[in-house]
């Protein structure tokens, strides 16, 4: 089976702001 | 055809052009004479001494001067004259500066006075700051020069000046020649292209000729007073030294200029051109070219230099590193991609597409790096693919940016 990829938008980057993707 | 490649275009030995390196350069002369009036006397007769002719010197008419440019004119029957009644231990030297390096062939004076009983002829490697002896010639060599009259130049000999008296003898009485070969009588002179030596010997930047003592004015059957020295023509053979890269001397603004061929530079062919440093530079022979080769960037870098160190462990083969290799690349022949970079299998290395991003994902890998043949990047536990995008089987995505897979419980 195939997984999903990562749903970036899914994850609380309130302590890793430094590993969101620009927007 | 290009003397310096062979019809298969394989590079091979070559030397310029002989010059007369003499011929319209000025020399400067320490005593000339005709500063006052002087009477100065010669021979017309080569054998006749008593064939003797008085003229005045004057520098103040042309028709009676006789200044050093009549050594190197192409008139033969304008001569130079020294002032008159020199006597020892006062010389006077002419000084010729070449104006750049030449391996020199021969030197020759042809007098219009008796040839000196002594006299000197010095080189010098570095315009003119210091000298070296090359020839000494006397009637009289250990009380003039303290040096024996040479017979036969050994190997241990033949990079120094050794004193003769061939050429030295009152007759002719006018019109005499020395003349000095600097390989003439050499025991490497043979193999001269594989003699570091020889090479040094013949190099000369400036010629320098002392004449030291005349003919007593006994011998000569006149005053001392009225004696000089004459020279109607001074020759210089050489040619530009090139180290065996070029087969022409280029007239150039700042003066001579080898045109260096074998993918060499420099005003001597001294060096490799840019880009040219797999090898170090070396003088070329006639077994052996030495071309400079260039070295293997794979076409993302045009700028490298040379490792000695390489170059032994390489089995004095490759020695050159590139340097500012491009496209993404690194290593010393820019042939493998930089960090964060991954071959693409289907591009040759010398390609510019030849490294793309790895794209590692940003959140599910561990670094931005990832394996350079494969392209797998290194993913955090439960994160799988190969940009690390994807949770592995019995994970699930959570919130946590530092943990982005967890286990499904």
């Amino acid at each position: 089976d195939v997984m999903p990829t990562l749903d970036m938008t899914l994850f609380d980057w309130t302590d890793y702001e430094d590993l969101k993707p620009e927007s | 055809e290009d003397p310096c490649y062979d019809a298969k275009q394989r590079p091979r030995y070559c030397i310029p052009d002989f010059l007369d390196l003499a011929l319209g350069r000025e020399v400067q002369a320490s005593g000339t004479c005709g500063k006052v009036p002087q009477k100065l006397c010669s021979y017309q007769d080569p054998t006749n001494i008593t064939s003797r002719k008085c003229l005045i010197c004057d520098q103040s008419r042309a028709k009676t001067s006789y200044p050093p440019a009549y050594l190197t004119d192409a008139d033969a029957q304008t001569c130079w004259k020294s002032e008159a009644g020199v006597k020892f231990p006062k010389n006077v030297t002419l000084t010729l500066p070449l104006g750049r390096r030449f391996e020199l062939v021969y030197l020759s004076l042809r007098f219009c006075s008796p040839r000196p009983q002594s006299m000197a002829v010095y080189k010098s490697m570095d315009h003119g700051r210091s000298w070296v002896p090359i020839q000494y010639y006397s009637t009289q060599c250990r009380r003039v020069y303290g040096l024996p009259t040479s017979g036969t130049i050994t190997k241990a000999m033949e990079h120094e000046a050794s004193c003769t008296d061939y050429q030295t003898g009152l007759k002719p009485l006018t019109g005499g020649l020395v003349a000095f070969m600097p390989l003439a009588g050499r025991p490497s002179a043979r193999r001269f292209e594989y003699s570091p030596v020889l090479q040094d010997w013949v190099t000369a930047t400036d010629i320098r000729v002392v004449f030291s003592r005349l003919h007593t004015g006994q011998e000569l059957g006149m005053r001392r007073k009225t004696t000089f020295y004459g020279v109607t023509e001074l020759q210089v053979g050489g040619r530009c030294k090139c180290n065996g890269h070029a087969s022409h001397c280029a007239s150039m603004p700042e003066g001579l200029t080898c045109d260096c061929r074998h993918h060499t530079a420099g005003p001597e062919c001294d060096r490799c051109k840019a880009f040219y440093h797999d090898r170090p530079w070396q003088r070329a022979t006639p077994s052996n070219s030495h071309e400079c080769v260039a070295c293997e960037c794979n076409l993302h870098s045009h700028r490298c230099r040379f490792s000695m160190e390489l170059y032994a462990l390489s089995g004095r083969r490759s020695g050159g590193i590139c340097t500012g290799c491009r496209h993404n690349t690194a290593g010393r022949h820019c042939h493998y991609c930089k960090q964060g970079y991954k071959r693409d299998p289907g591009k040759p290395i010398t390609s510019r597409r030849s490294c793309k991003p790895c794209q590692c994902h940003p959140v599910g890998a561990i670094s931005a790096m990832c394996n350079q043949t494969t392209g797998q990047c290194q993913c955090k536990i439960g994160v799988t693919g190969l940009t690390c995008n994807r949770c592995a089987l019995g994970f699930q995505q959570s919130r946590s940016a530092y943990m982005p897979c967890v286990r499904i419980r």
